[in-house]
């Protein structure tokens, strides 16, 4: 017990899989990470369709624990994730865009991939009407109450601290200042489980290739 | 009344935004 045993070397991939150490090189990730992050990402991918994909549905299961339902938020992620436009999340992209949430990850690349985010229209810009509309999306997802009138002094009150030029939208230079002031707000874009990633899913141990 | 807090540190706490869960078990 406790030895591992040698691996098959081409263990069946998922459609889309590139190599550990080319993704390695490429992100804020080594290369066993890589591999632990494999055994999320088929996990994942396996979970509704079966077919090595990570489609919304299996990506809303992942966060909800139920398929059933858009939630703005975690469709624009699904929809930023999804670099190719193709309506699922490849292994490549999904270790791509997930580097950006890493302790590590400079702070340049967190701060851009939020203000794509928030961007929901894709202007360039995030308009006041947009962050209404999320805020409004948060407080339908969860248990706080606000009136209309608080809503709309949070919205008032953060959107003219953000665009100082008072063109009536933020634009990336803005949105660079703002999160400096308030770095809560970014708060949501590092996960300290990626530090964690090979502990947390040991299995990748099974097929590695390498050994960091 | 709640402390007023920034609109979008209140949007990152949505469920949908925490990708933390996709690590849970």
């Amino acid at each position: 017990m406790g030895c591992v045993l040698s691996s098959p070397r081409r263990s069946r991939r998922t459609p889309g899989y590139e190599e550990p150490t080319v993704l390695a090189s490429q992100t804020s990730f080594t290369v066993n990470e890589v591999e632990a992050l494999y055994e999320l990402y088929k996990k994942l991918s396996y979970s509704i369709f079966k077919d090595g994909l990570i489609h919304k549905e299996e990506f809303r299961l992942a966060l909800f624990r139920t398929s059933k339902g858009a939630n703005l938020f975690a469709d624009r992620v699904f929809d930023l994730f999804d670099l190719k436009r193709n309506g699922v999340i490849e292994f490549g992209e999904f270790v791509r865009s997930l580097s950006i949430f890493h302790p590590r990850a400079p702070e340049s690349d967190k701060t851009a991939f939020a203000f794509k985010l928030y961007d929901l229209r894709g202007t360039g810009y995030i308009e006041k009407e947009e962050l209404r509309e999320m805020v409004v999306a948060l407080l339908d997802e969860s248990d706080l109450c606000l009136s209309d009138s608080a809503v709309e002094e949070i919205v008032d009150n953060t959107f003219s601290q953000a665009d100082s030029n008072g063109d009536d939208r933020i634009d990336p230079k803005e949105w660079e200042e703002f999160v400096k002031k308030n770095p809560a707000s970014l708060r949501n874009m590092s996960l300290p489980y990626l530090q964690d990633i090979t502990t947390a899913f040991p299995s990748f141990v099974m097929h590695s290739e390498v050994d960091d | 009344r709640p402390a007023v807090m920034n609109a979008f540190e209140l949007i990152s706490t949505s469920q949908g935004l925490n990708l933390g869960t996709l690590f849970e078990k």
